[in-house]
């Protein structure tokens, strides 16, 4: 099973 | 005042075709460089960044920045009123509250305006950490396109693997599983069909079949479509928009549980 990843994860607020 | 006019508008219809899926409500950036526009899907699994040069259209004045909230269904209501051979001309004041729509038709016989309410959005502004991917892979865009949709039938994820050999994508679910190999092509002198693959280090990783088919109603912006993966790290699925820019998607790998 795999699970979603957040883009919030690897992209950070700039 | 902000005044942007593109003889094709066939290419702005494009993008909201390509966007209109995955963005309710998006923020455009004018400035002297052109219109940018970055924004996560409501999940925040996806990223679309969009990018078009001020010197990819036919004439463009941006006096000072603006930052124009809009709603995408809306503007792509607008869009689908103009025919493939108008001329498009964006027009906004300074400090707008609305932006307007002008389309002519070739003989400029015809002249409509639609005028659309601007929108007050808070969104987050994403920094896209510069990587250098262990994959870059360019295929025709339609054979991606027909890939995703052929796969999303198995599965709800896509396994995309790349090797020298190639790329491999795979799906499995109750009925069984499907593989579609795509062998590297030799010199070809059809650039359109070519499919050629970088690899730095094989890379393996699965995403949600839903997004990659949101993906790629980009496919009528451009016969190819350039894919780039790292190991644990969002895939970029980037489509040139003609000499004007582009447009680039990033998803969010699935990860075991």
């Amino acid at each position: 099973n795999t699970k979603q990843t957040s883009i919030m994860t690897f992209f950070k607020k700039s | 005042m902000f005044e942007a006019r593109l003889v094709q508008s066939v290419i702005l219809k494009k993008v909201l075709e390509a966007i209109k899926d995955l963005l309710t409500e998006a923020t455009f950036e004018c400035s002297d460089c052109g219109i940018q526009l970055q924004a996560m899907d409501n999940a925040h699994v996806s990223l679309v960044s969009l990018n078009l040069r001020s010197d990819g259209f036919d004439k463009y004045r941006c006096d000072r920045n603006l930052s124009m909230g809009m709603s995408v269904p809306c503007m792509s209501k607008i869009l689908r009123c103009a025919s493939s051979e108008d001329t498009v001309t964006l027009r906004a004041w300074d400090n707008p509250d609305t932006i307007v729509f002008v389309f002519e038709s070739p003989n400029r016989d015809k002249i409509s305006e639609y005028e659309m309410k601007l929108i007050n959005l808070d969104q987050e502004h994403l920094g896209i950490p510069e990587t250098l991917y262990s994959c870059v892979v360019k295929m025709p865009s339609q054979e991606f396109a027909r890939i995703c949709r052929d796969l999303s039938q198995f599965g709800d994820a896509m396994t995309i693997a790349c090797s020298k050999e190639g790329i491999k994508f795979s799906a499995a679910g109750d009925y069984g599983t499907a593989n579609v190999k795509l062998a590297q092509t030799a010199e070809t002198e059809n650039q359109e069909e070519a499919v050629v693959v970088e690899m730095k280090e094989p890379v393996k990783l699965t995403f949600s079949c839903r997004y990659l088919n949101s993906f790629v109603k980009a496919t009528p912006l451009c016969a190819q479509v350039q894919l780039s993966m790292s190991a644990e790290v969002p895939l970029v699925c980037e489509y040139q928009i003609g000499e004007i820019g582009h447009i680039r998607y990033y998803l969010a790998p699935k990860i075991d549980d």
